[in-house]
C-alpha cells in the first residue's frame, strides 16, 4: 500500500519534471524547475547527478523512482 | 574522493528537492 502511494507520487513528480512528456528527464528539464522550486541551479544539478545512476545524462522513470523511493522510505521510517 | 563526497551529500540534496516538490503541489489535473 505504502509502496503504491510512493509509486504514484514518483510518477506525479516525474511528470512535473518531464513537462514535454518525452518519457525521460534531461538536464535542462531539471534546470527549468529553478523557476518553480526554491532551489539554486547548482542544487538542481546535484539532484540530477544524484538521480542519474548510469550517468548517461538522462533520467529514466526507473532512475527517478529509485531516487524518490530512497527519499520516501527514509522519511517514513517510524 | 569527490564521488564519495557527492554520495554523502546527495541524500540531503534529494530530500531538499523532493520536499520542495511535495510542498509545491500544483494540483493541476
Amino acid at each position: 500500500q505504502t509502496e503504491l502511494a510512493m509509486l504514484r507520487k514518483a510518477q506525479e513528480f516525474f511528470r512535473t519534471c518531464d513537462t514535454e512528456g518525452k518519457g525521460f528527464i534531461a538536464r535542462r528539464d531539471m534546470q527549468r524547475l529553478h523557476k518553480e522550486l526554491p532551489l539554486s541551479l547548482e542544487e538542481l544539478e546535484d539532484v540530477f547527478d544524484a538521480l542519474d545512476a548510469d550517468g548517461n545524462g538522462f533520467l529514466s522513470p526507473e532512475e527517478f523512482t529509485t531516487g524518490f523511493s530512497r527519499f520516501f522510505f527514509s522519511q517514513n521510517k517510524s | 574522493d569527490p564521488n564519495m563526497k557527492a554520495g554523502a551529500t546527495s541524500e540531503g540534496v534529494l530530500a531538499n528537492f523532493f520536499n520542495s516538490l511535495l510542498s509545491k503541489k500544483t494540483g493541476s489535473p
